[in-house]
């Protein structure tokens, strides 16, 4: 299993550390091994965002933290790749920037993967050609509505 | 393949049959707090095999079944369906040949859970083995990102991001 | 010790309660003991929101845990109060209807008590009268710049 | 009292001398992530006593010095000072009669930590001593809600809700 581990950890920082640039516009991250032993070792995520030192994750801003843990979650996904993602409103931290970056990486994956995307984020609503609407006009009863964006933009108010 | 439709009956807050079409491939879900979005998650990751509550945001596997409102009754069963387009026969093994796969999971109060593929009853086992190696299988499902998900990785000791590595090999 | 606990767990629950139904528009909170025994209980939080079932907080959506635990954390204050309060992006899962009561709460608290808001939200952004931005122009050094509404909205961008 | 401004100098990515005034009673600070803004309610938590270094998202003490950056060299020594508008006599003690009051502590690499009120030099003790009672004293600060102390707050155990309690009380 050392192997395969070492195999999978390559492969993992690999695609860690192309999300992380492309969701920072540069930069580098990667994961180290806290020890040399394969089978005791833990793993943590050394991240170093453009222009800044390298530093150890918990070091980061709130923002920096989530987008460097968005580039981790997609590696793995690459690994395993499903037919669909869903993401349940992982923009939430962002500023808008960041939140542009991200919506272009979503949007430059759901070439081949099918994105849902649950979100409160006016800029990340403006991307899908298709919005549903959750409303619970009824108390503790959900329906569906189907909205366009400006309808989208009014239901949040 | 792709994942064309997501209906719910009786799940969570979705009381009234509802049917989710996904003509694209980025939908978006939106509305206000509590109105009912990630109980939407919790469907699909429900239909695909889970089976443990805290991971559906319960304390028991009943708390998925419509619970009642101010206006209306507890509802005795929950059925989720998820539809597939598999028609450049992407899903291989005893579904390669059929255009379109359908998932069906079913709670009752009386009888448990039942699981069904494209009408016939199937084993829980049956429908994990039909995702298995497509990322949607196994415990570390990456396909559906929860909310706070990315909290809990951030927060991850260096063991248990380990853990992720190892069950992602 | 166990009587100053009754009556501290007593306040705070006067303060939670009233908080809640503020920023929820209805509805009611409490702090329950696990058990009877006040030396050896822990508490737990069970929210009502308006229209909905009473449940422990876990089974509450992201945006109705954050305004529970807003409402709660207000509660802790009140039986200290301090001559200011700061708060970091704590209204970022909420919808825009719950921010604007947020910021009606913080408003009206705001006449005996100082607030520092740190947000991304462009509807909190938008009620103090002063505004601080700050950037990293240069990489690494923050700097401070006085900015009016419409330069926050473009910062952000 | 009122706060009216924060002065910090070498604190974290601060490293020019920085004046934030506070004029209203409702004040917004806004800006890129990373820039700078969590590290301002870092400055006020150190200034009135954090002595740990976790509390201030660090790994020692050092870590609030500005370590330097792509065009920059670190500097030796942090400083931040609060300045009060004591008009009102509501701190009172040995301060009743100031009507503005001045809270500094610096940090240098070589010597440590160092306290002043009103310019004089003051022990930990005598800071906290300043702020007992008015709910800046104390481990559990409600003034001071970092960036993630909701979510904590709402993953507590109750034995953690019990021990919030007891130190309110
Ligand atoms: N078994 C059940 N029966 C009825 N209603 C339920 C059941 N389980 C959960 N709910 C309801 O679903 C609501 C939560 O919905 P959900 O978490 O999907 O909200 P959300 O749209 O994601 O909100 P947010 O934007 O705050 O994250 C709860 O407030 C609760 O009323
Ligand atoms: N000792 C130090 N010396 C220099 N820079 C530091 C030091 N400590 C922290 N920093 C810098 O401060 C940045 C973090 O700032 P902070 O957490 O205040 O960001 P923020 O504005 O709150 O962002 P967000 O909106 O993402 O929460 C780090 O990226 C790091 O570069
Ligand atoms: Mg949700
Ligand atoms: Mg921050």
């Amino acid at each position: 299993t050392r192997t395969r581990l070492k195999s999978t950890f390559e492969q993992v920082n690999e695609h860690f550390a192309a999300f992380f640039s492309e969701l920072f516009g540069g930069g580098q991250a990667t994961l180290e091994r806290t020890e040399s032993d394969w089978l005791a070792a833990g793993m943590q995520v050394i991240a170093c965002p453009p222009g800044k030192p390298r530093v150890a994750l918990a070091m980061l801003s709130g923002g920096e933290k989530t987008l460097t843990a968005l580039a981790l979650l997609f590696a793995l996904f690459e690994l395993n790749p499903a037919p669909f993602c869903m993401l349940d409103e992982v923009d939430a931290p962002l500023d808008d920037t960041n939140v542009e970056r991200f919506c272009a990486l979503v949007e430059r994956m759901a070439v081949r993967v099918q994105f849902v995307v649950i979100t409160h984020n006016k800029i990340t609503m403006e991307r899908p050609r298709r919005l549903h609407g959750v409303t619970m006009a009824e108390s503790g009863v959900s329906r569906l509505v189907s909205v366009d964006l400006d309808d989208a933009l009014a239901m949040t108010d | 393949m792709r994942l064309t439709a997501i209906k719910l009956a009786g799940f969570k807050s979705f009381v009234e049959p509802t049917t989710i079409e996904l003509e694209d491939n980025l939908t978006g879900v939106v509305g206000p707090n509590g109105c009912g979005k990630s109980n939407v998650i919790d469907a699909v990751r429900w239909v695909i095999g889970e089976s443990s509550a805290r991971q559906l945001r319960g304390q028991s596997l009943e708390d998925v079944i419509f619970a009642g409102s101010k206006t209306r009754k507890p509802v005795g069963r929950a059925a989720v369906e998820l539809l597939f387009d598999n028609a450049d026969g992407e899903l291989g093994g005893p579904y390669a040949d059929y255009a379109e796969i359908s998932i069906q999971r079913e709670h009752s109060r009386r009888t448990g859970s039942n699981y069904r593929i494209n009408g016939t009853r199937a084993r829980r086992r049956d429908v994990q083995d039909l995702f298995l190696g497509t990322g949607l299988g196994g415990r570390a499902s990456y396909a559906l990102i929860g909310q706070g998900a990315v909290n809990r990785l951030i927060d991850a000791k260096p063991d248990q991001i380990r853990d992720l590595l190892e069950e992602a090999a």
